[in-house]
């Protein structure tokens, strides 16, 4: 039970740092303190540590995160997004580990900002060379790098899907406003 | 495999007259208004594949996924079908597409089908599962997952771990 | 203790019901089914029930919802989106029935789609004749309503906090894009 | 009664130099990049206005609102002070101005000013609650707040409704 617990959590580990520094990644122009990586791209860092090594299942497993510019500390006490990075990294990681044909993600993107929004299109974009990735989004800067969209409106009391290719306005149409 | 088209008849919001949608390439994007029914179709998916939970499709019990009608006459019975592209042979089947469907009366007991024959759900369970298409890993990210991760404690943290094992 | 309940329960519900059918409002040419209100503008209906009014505490509260052009359900099987109108309308009505000089809210909206998000925005601006309102958000269709506009940012491993009118321009300066 | 200003000195990510951000009108609209300091504002209001709990300004413990010095030196203690407009003296005192301020060292002990003169932290309670300033209604929602009423079962609805009697 212990070694099983311990090559799962290896390969999630290995997994979630890689992961994560590509959802981090940066351009150099992004750093904005004294020690930038010369020309490199700046990105975050972050690995899993289990509490207790010794009494593995008496004990927890904490996430540690450095965030571009920023110092490592733990998960706990960073920002909503940035919780939601992490969470977001561990499941792609875990994915990774237990590899499906298809994968499903439901407003995955809710608290994130622009730039956290696009790294992860770009994440799941690459996901696609292997397996399928359905996407629901209220937001355009995830819809706008998928192959075809589907609008979903709700007419005479049933629901009906239409298809369209992700052009601006297309977006636009929608994303809550109402179809008639 | 990936998922090539879903249809249903009598399957929550989308009324009891069959719908269909071809899924078009492997980056699928779905979007529209709150209470729209995207998240029925992820519904629609899981209970095609065989999930029993009525929690994971956001029901008090199995039976809330059939049509209440709307206010007008509801659907005795809810059906989805969904058509997986095998040219891959993940699943064991020779045939590049693969059906499946599970239909479900109001009484509670499903039917599923492989390809239009009638199967016993633990045949469709082997199958899946060799071809990892499961409903209970990671594959599926219901709407407020992530944020319930991100506030995880570390014992949390370390049983969702355990129970990738 | 009963009839303390009951007189909260009751002022909570009809604020709510208030509150729900204001943020539910639509033009009438939002209608789309055959029993549309001639002209009148279109509105949902929500209120609260107790389960069982003889043993209140042993028993439930329900909160059922009508939404435009929908028929009345439990909201337990309502979307993710009108879960979210509903539990802010309630937020709202227990406001109401306890006001506060100032509210804070942070981003309240992320589950909202943009009719939803600028039906909010119109009732917290109401809001603002009576009390302040401090709003955190990542969208621009609540944040173009506010009176003064603070971007907030991450520099030299501190933050740092820059005033300014909301334009166009700049709420895209702040949203997410590396403040250099 | 409004906030007119917000300073701290050594509270969370604004660092051990004093910050200062003046609120102007009514309506108060903040935005920024994911782990800017957003919520941080509404962190150092709740300790200001004397929140106790440390989880509801997203820290395990109290010392754990001082500046951590991100990687140089970490502050000593950390410092809020906010101005109110008290024009329409919901706050009793007679002045168009009231400032709270609060600071807080590493071994927890928490002392509180009011226009500038020690007060005992329960004077200020009082003092607050009659203006109807308090951090534990519903007038601070926090993120996450929604969605976790939004999910609540029928007993927990009724418990909401029990607080507020
Ligand atoms: N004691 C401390 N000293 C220094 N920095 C801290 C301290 N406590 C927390 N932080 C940092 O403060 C940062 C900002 O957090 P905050 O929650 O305010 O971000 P936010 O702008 O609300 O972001 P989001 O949009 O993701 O919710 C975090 O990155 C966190 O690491
Ligand atoms: N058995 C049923 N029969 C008819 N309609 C149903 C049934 N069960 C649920 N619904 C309705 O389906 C609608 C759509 O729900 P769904 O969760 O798919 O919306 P959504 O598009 O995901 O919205 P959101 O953006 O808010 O998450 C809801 O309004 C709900 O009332
Ligand atoms: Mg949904
Ligand atoms: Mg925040």
């Amino acid at each position: 039970k212990r070694d099983a617990f311990l090559d799962a959590f290896q390969k999630i580990d290995k997994e979630f740092r890689n992961i994560f520094a590509q959802l981090t990644t940066r351009d150099s122009g992004y750093c904005n303190h004294d020690n930038c990586p010369p020309g490199r791209i700046l990105h975050g860092d972050a690995w899993l540590e289990l509490d207790n090594p010794d009494e593995i299942f008496n004990a927890g497993v904490t996430l540690f995160a450095k965030f571009p510019n920023k110092v490592e500390r733990d998960i706990i006490i960073c920002s909503g997004g940035e919780k939601t990075v992490a969470a977001l990294c561990l499941i792609l990681a875990i994915q990774a580990v237990k590899p499906a044909p298809f994968y499903v993600f439901d407003e995955i993107d809710a608290h994130l900002d622009a730039v956290n929004s696009s790294k992860l299109a770009e994440i799941l974009q690459s996901r696609t060379s292997k397996s399928q990735v359905i996407m629901i989004s209220l937001k355009d800067t995830i819809l706008s790098r998928v192959d075809t969209m589907y609008g979903v409106y709700h007419e005479r009391s049933i629901t009906k899907i239409l298809k369209f290719r992700p052009t601006e306005k297309d977006i636009e149409y929608s994303k809550g406003i109402s179809v008639k | 495999v990936y998922i090539k088209k879903v249809e249903t008849r009598g399957f929550k919001s989308f009324g009891s007259r069959p719908v269909s949608v071809n899924f078009e390439g492997r980056f699928i994007g779905i979007t529209g208004p709150n209470g729209s029914g995207k998240s029925n179709i992820i519904d629609a998916i899981l209970f095609a594949i065989g999930e029993n939970r009525p929690r994971m499709m956001r029901v008090p019990k199995l039976s809330g996924l059939i049509f209440d009608g709307a206010g007008g006459n509801p659907s005795t019975s809810a059906r989805v079908t969904i058509t997986l592209d095998n040219t891959s042979r993940e699943i064991s089947i020779d045939n590049d597409r693969v059906t499946l469907t599970r239909e479900i009366r109001s009484g509670g007991d499903s039917v599923y089908l492989l390809n239009g024959k009638k199967v016993q759900k633990s045949t469709l369970s082997d199958l899946l599962r060799l071809a990892l298409i499961s409903s209970d890993g990671l594959n599926f990210v219901p709407q407020g997952m992530v944020t319930h991760l991100a506030d995880l404690d570390s014992d949390e943290k370390r049983g969702l771990i355990e129970e990738i094992v």
